[in-house]
């Protein structure tokens, strides 16, 4: 299944 | 980085940029709300408190550390500085943007990832983010006709969010990877905000006409 994002966003 | 999220962050800077422009170049902080600049101070202080113990990269934390460091200096200036601060709307910006505070602050402790210090007050953040414009938006309602930077510096922070559910789109196809909920809903209410504005903006533009908000 997807992985969620990194928190790599601003 | 994809362009959209790049594109994004640079829309976020300028709207910010014009924002500073606006107040330094006509020592003039009329039809701005000062409640919204409160608004996304606190967005940014909540949301970075990650900036000294997790090193992402170099644009990361230096685009954090301009992002608090501008919307503080705006926060300042209107309410400190002896020119800018007599040109605020005191009277027209009356948003009770407490109560926004207080109901994201509760939505995040129920609707949170992990109830961890961390991941409540980034969840709030996300979610005061999604309704800060709220009292610039209601202030430009109210002061009628809008000055072309204030417009422009709406007009950026709107596509700046807009901007980032293409980026969302974008990594999902790309990186087989989503958005967490949370940022992905509060992100497309975010934007749907500004739908109106973007209209009217868009209609000001095309008839080549003064930006005017309907009351």
């Amino acid at each position: 299944c997807f992985q969620t994002l990194p928190k790599d966003e601003l | 980085m994809n362009i959209f999220r790049f594109a994004g962050d640079m829309f976020h800077l300028i709207s910010i940029l014009v924002l500073l422009l606006k107040i330094y170049a006509t020592k003039s902080c009329s039809g701005i709300s000062l409640k919204t600049q409160e608004l996304y101070a606190l967005v940014f202080v909540t949301r970075y408190l990650d900036l000294f113990t997790d090193f992402i990269s170099v644009y990361n934390t230096v685009m954090k550390l301009v992002f608090i460091g501008s919307t503080a200096a705006i926060v300042w200036c209107m309410q400190w500085h002896p020119v800018v601060k007599r040109s605020y709307d005191r009277e027209l910006d009356t948003f009770r943007h407490y109560f926004l505070v207080g109901a994201c602050f509760v939505l995040a402790l129920f609707l949170h990832e992990n109830f961890t210090f961390q991941e409540i007050f980034w969840a709030f953040s996300i979610y005061l983010e999604a309704v800060a414009i709220l009292p610039q938006l209601v202030l430009l309602q109210r002061s009628g006709n809008v000055d072309n930077l204030t417009g422009q510096y709406v007009f950026f922070l709107g596509a700046y969010r807009a901007f980032y559910i293409l980026n969302w789109i974008y990594r999902y196809f790309m990186e087989q990877r989503f958005s967490r909920w949370i940022s992905c809903i509060s992100g497309l209410v975010q934007t749907a905000l500004y739908a109106d504005f973007f209209y009217y903006y868009f209609l000001s533009w095309k008839n080549n006409a003064k930006l005017h908000l309907p009351a």
